[in-house]
């Protein structure tokens, strides 16, 4: 409303001569830059004020003009407009003078769609929002500003890459739900995602990391409860889908960020966590972990920390003075006072109960993998296991003073480092069978033997480390697992037992 | 942010968001909704015993190896814009033509050129004359200049 | 127990990468794999 009078028929008119223009089959990429450089458009395009106004009419315009093709029923709608206007964006954006202007007309053309797109979002509702021709102007733009070109340096297409990363964080299902499924379109589009994850020195690599976490967080209140009604299945399907592909052509990329993703996943979503957690580097041959008298000890991998690029100590940041008592103790074994009070400080404030539990987990994850990796940093300068007593005291202690659940999210933690051969692997491996032996209660050792059989029998992948544990566990005499009662606890676990033995033997 | 910090929702919110969802199934993006936007002459509506649609061959590089520099020719000047285009343009340069970006020609070194500088090289060439006589012709002391080389 | 991950549609023992066929996560079979190619505007005659 706030427009000067006449600048929206005076847009409306050069759109319509644009578009008419552009749909000329014979009008090539060339022609279409020549038309552009009017004065008309040179003149409104050059300053800040007119040129906002400029794409903001057209893009309204353009995305009310999606209507549906005659006798499809709605399933297509006519982009014709659209992908003038989309055209017409690139070529601004591709033969501007410098990269700096290409970049700023980019970040501006989308900022203004986002604007459009929530402003949509929310005013149409369930019932009239359409996300497609939002997922038109993205792909559009997505697919024509990241395919390669010549004329496109590195560092320009890296920051048109940023610029996508960020709208599409922005847009996220945590922020515009309706939006979810182009989003996820968007964020595993063919062209978009390698590019994200070819990047050299994986420089976009915490971008494509922070858009799958977005998707997890989404998705695990509704994950958790298991209340897979039909779009959150679809969206749970689709999940699996990109990470299948993620598994197959970038095992590296969730190798790295394991940690991140482990963070926002439910514990009941076990296939997909132990997806994640199958990842192994590309040039790694894997022993197989069912080889007789497979030496674990004695493989070269696991003397080797696993990269991990996830800010893992985050969490115990979050929590004032944890991280320098934990330090603290890890150095002097000092105060004797923090052993005890532990158990306490892994609880949310106040009673709290958040995503189904009263316990901070992202808080217990990091505690387990911090405490394993300074614990794995002395063993290697130390020269033996047996040099880090003050790591496997605080793994010990909470062993026996966390109550079922808490002790469950400990294991847990401590069972999702259980992955390709490398030193933490191998770490964890010994401390979860060391908990096991050392167990003063059979209920310690049933739920450590639950927390790796749960991982066991669902549908494959099974991470090599899950593996090779839980085959030590049932095969070492040192441990006498089938003498415990729970292994026989009722006919269909004592059938279970079996079956598992004999597929790992 | 629909989701507080530790990604949970109200019970009204995620009622929200369920209808968000359920809503917006029916605009899933399909297929068409990406497809590539080129402007194509319309096809030509052909009997039925004609082919409908091109042969995958047509995307395949190892074709083109076998095509004539005229068909290259061809398919380069008539087709613009296309894969095939994209493709004749890579076999003419493994066949060491080179185009000149300012004359919109192909030019091949017929012989060692006499001069050869950091911007130009100089020699006799032949260049393929699109334009007028759709043939192959040669230009003796002709510089090639580097600049306009794509 | 999860699902048969080789149901959704995608040749988890391919040699080749698989993005390059993903047409959607909502999509049960390969897309068609488009060439991924560039023109440079010299190669547009007026």
């Amino acid at each position: 409303t706030n427009d000067p009078a006449g600048s929206r028929e005076q847009i409306l008119g050069m759109l319509s001569d644009w578009v008419n223009y552009y749909l000329q089959p014979s009008h090539n990429d060339k022609a279409l830059l020549g038309y552009l450089t009017q004065p008309v458009f040179q003149n409104i395009l050059k300053e800040e004020e007119s040129s906002i106004r400029f794409y903001r009419i057209c893009l309204e315009v353009t995305i009310d003009s999606c209507v549906p093709v005659e006798g499809t029923n709605g399933k297509t709608l006519s982009y014709g407009a659209l992908d003038a206007f989309t055209k017409l964006a690139v070529l601004l954006v591709k033969f501007a003078e410098n990269n700096n202007i290409k970049t700023g007309i980019l970040v501006k053309i989308l900022n203004i769609a986002i604007k459009t797109l929530a402003r949509d979002h929310d005013s149409k509702g369930a019932a009239k929002f359409d996300q497609r021709p939002y997922y038109r102007i993205f792909s559009n733009l997505i697919t024509e500003l990241s395919l390669h070109d010549p004329t496109i340096n590195e560092n320009t297409m890296l920051q048109f890459l940023t610029a996508f990363s960020n709208a599409l964080i922005v847009t996220s299902p945590l922020k515009i739900p309706g939006f979810a499924f182009a989003w996820l379109q968007l964020v595993s589009d063919r062209i978009f995602m390698p590019k994200l994850l070819h990047t050299k020195s994986q420089k976009m690599w915490p971008y494509f990391q922070r858009l799958i976490v977005e998707l997890l967080k989404f998705l695990e209140p509704f994950l958790r409860n298991a209340e897979l009604n039909e779009p959150i299945r679809l969206l749970y399907r689709g999940t699996l889908r990109v990470l299948l592909i993620l598994l197959h052509d970038f095992p590296e990329f969730l190798c790295n960020f394991h940690f991140s993703f482990c963070d926002v996943i439910p514990a009941s979503c076990i296939q997909m966590r132990n997806l994640i957690l199958s990842a192994f580097p590309r040039n790694m041959r894997l022993p197989d972990p069912f080889t007789p008298n497979l030496k674990v000890d004695l493989l070269p991998e696991i003397n080797h920390p696993p990269r991990i690029m996830s800010n893992y100590a985050n969490a115990l940041n979050a929590v004032p003075g944890f991280k320098q008592d934990l330090e603290n103790y890890l150095r002097t074994r000092q105060p004797l006072s923090f052993l005890p009070e532990l158990r306490n400080r892994l609880l949310l404030p106040g009673g709290a109960v958040v995503n189904g539990t009263r316990y901070n987990v992202p808080l217990i994850n990091s505690l387990v993998l911090f405490v394993g990796t300074m614990a794995v940093a002395r063993v290697q300068s130390m020269g033996s296991f047996r040099i880090a007593p003050n790591a496997t005291d605080i793994f010990q202690q909470l062993a026996v003073e966390l109550d079922t659940e808490g002790r469950y999210l400990f294991l847990n933690a401590i069972a999702n480092q259980l992955r390709y051969p490398n030193s933490d692997t191998h770490y964890f491996s010994c401390i979860l069978l060391f908990l096991f032996q050392e167990a003063q209660s059979e209920a310690v050792q049933e739920q450590i033997t639950r927390v790796l059989l749960e991982r066991i029998i669902v549908n494959r992948p099974h991470p090599w480390g899950l593996l090779i544990t839980f085959i030590e566990l049932i095969k070492n005499q040192r441990f006498n697992f089938w003498s415990h009662s729970f292994t026989r606890c009722a006919p269909e676990i004592e059938r279970l037992f079996d079956s598992v033995a004999r597929s790992c033997m | 942010d629909f989701a507080t910090s530790h990604g949970k929702f109200s019970a009204h919110e995620q009622d929200s968001i369920m209808s968000m969802l359920e809503g917006s199934l029916k605009s899933l993006p399909e297929p068409n909704d990406s497809e590539r936007h080129r402007p194509k002459p319309k096809p030509y509506l052909t009997p039925s015993y004609y082919p409908q649609v091109a042969a995958g061959i047509f995307e395949n590089p190892q074709l083109f190896e076998k095509f004539d520099t005229d068909t290259l020719f061809f398919i380069f000047y008539f087709q613009q814009g296309t894969y095939q285009q994209y493709l004749a343009a890579k076999e003419l340069k493994k066949q060491s033509w080179r185009y000149h970006k300012k004359y919109l020609t192909w030019f091949q070194r017929h012989e060692e050129p006499k001069e050869i500088s950091n911007d130009s090289e100089q020699g006799t060439y032949v260049y393929f004359d699109y334009e007028t006589g759709w043939c192959q012709r040669k230009k003796t002391e002709f510089t090639f200049e580097y600049r306009f080389l794509e | 127990l999860g699902t048969d991950l080789t149901t959704l549609g995608l040749n988890l023992n391919s040699p080749d990468t698989l993005y390059s066929t993903f047409g959607s996560p909502w999509a049960d079979t390969p897309a068609k794999r488009e060439p991924e190619f560039y023109i440079p505007m010299c190669y547009y005659m007026q």
